[in-house]
């Protein structure tokens, strides 16, 4: 198996060829990649070669094909279901991405708390009770919770989605919650996004 | 000025550092921040002393102060007046984060193109037309445009953005833009961060 920094850098150049594929753009170059991570050129092309990919000099790699080839090498070219917590605005962006299905993760069932959305459909989804979160992991075999609920509620839902037996957390809500070391967890975080677009736009003006 | 490839590493050791201090979290060791990008410890400690930070060893770095040096040494730290175009789902999670004032990104103004929308207030922002975004740029200063518009809309957004004078776009819709290079852009992917939980909990589970 690959050594665990290696294999973080083919994971961040799995998510520029991802994006590259999903914008349509046909190939991308050691240093797009490089770029991305401030690592060099060579670094890119002998992480690389470790997967068998060759570039074309001057023309770079072809960015499908990269994409399939990290994601068979990194485990995630499966498809993975999900369920999602909390169908408000988050939840609702969330659903109305088509896109995801196409990648290999479909959100299967959505919960919430609200009597007032409990039985209802939104965006083709019948919104389920909590208690019904345990019986579902096990019956979708559900490895990923996406939590888009208010801060104060992410530590009891994140509990409760340990205890029905999810592998890992997307977590929305920007607060640290506690969890076993079995459990994964990324929190998305539109700030840092704010602020490397800050750097960016600093840098471009000689900063 | 910093050399371009140890800025990018910069920025995103300031994301790491920024998340820490968000869910509260008071150190942060150079091991941490090299995991989240795949380079050595070494690397990590060589480029923060550039900044004259020195960790203890043992402990780490104070992440609060190491968050505002990284922020003034890229030139992120002062006030970003950004501007919302997309009163969706997207767009009112956005306006319901409080947390994004607190960290120099004040949403000054918020556009939609639907008359359904225009002239009421969501969560305290009175939505206005599109054709008020060149007088808005100018009278609030605004450096950034954040994108919350459907996927067939991004470009026309993106031109009128560009047009009325903004240095930077934030886009939440998964579509290439066209763009003169003098601004940047940043796409936000939930896609890429779900490929990056699941390679975690598959790289967890041996493979
Ligand atoms: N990090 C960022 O930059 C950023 C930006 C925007 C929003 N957010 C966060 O994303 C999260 C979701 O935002 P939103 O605008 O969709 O919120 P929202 O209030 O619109 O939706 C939250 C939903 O969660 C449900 N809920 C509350 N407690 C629950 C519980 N215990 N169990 C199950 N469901 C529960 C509510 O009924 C509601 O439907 C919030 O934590 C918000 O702070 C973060
Ligand atoms: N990349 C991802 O993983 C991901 C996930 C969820 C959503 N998204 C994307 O985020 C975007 C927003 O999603 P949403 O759920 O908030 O959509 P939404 O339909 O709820 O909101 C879009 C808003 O944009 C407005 N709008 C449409 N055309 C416009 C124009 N020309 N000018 C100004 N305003 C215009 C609409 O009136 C609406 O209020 C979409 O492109 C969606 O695909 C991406």
């Amino acid at each position: 198996s690959i050594p665990r920094p290696a294999a973080k850098r083919l994971s961040l150049y799995l998510r520029e060829a991802g994006i590259c594929v999903r914008i349509g753009r046909q190939t991308v170059s050691s240093r797009q990649l490089g770029e991305a991570l401030g690592v060099s050129d060579a670094q890119v092309r002998k992480d690389l070669a470790l997967l068998g990919q060759f570039g074309q000099s001057g023309v770079g790699y072809d960015a499908s094909a990269l994409y399939q080839q990290l994601r068979q090498a990194l485990g995630t070219d499966r498809n993975w279901n999900t369920l999602l917590v909390g169908a408000g605005n988050i939840g609702r962006a969330l659903l109305g991405h088509a896109a995801f299905e196409a990648e290999g993760f479909k959100i299967t069932a959505v919960f919430d708390s609200a009597t007032s959305l409990v039985g209802t459909t939104i965006i083709g989804h019948r919104i389920r009770p909590m208690s019904e979160l345990g019986s579902c992991v096990k019956e979708l075999r559900v490895r990923i919770g996406i939590m888009a609920v208010p801060r104060d509620a992410a530590q009891v839902v994140a509990d409760q989605l340990v205890r029905a037996g999810v592998s890992g957390l997307l977590n929305f809500a920007s607060r640290r919650v506690e969890l076993p070391d079995t459990v994964r967890i990324l929190s998305v975080d539109f700030t840092g996004s704010l602020e490397r677009l800050a750097f960016e736009i600093h840098a471009a003006e000689g900063g």
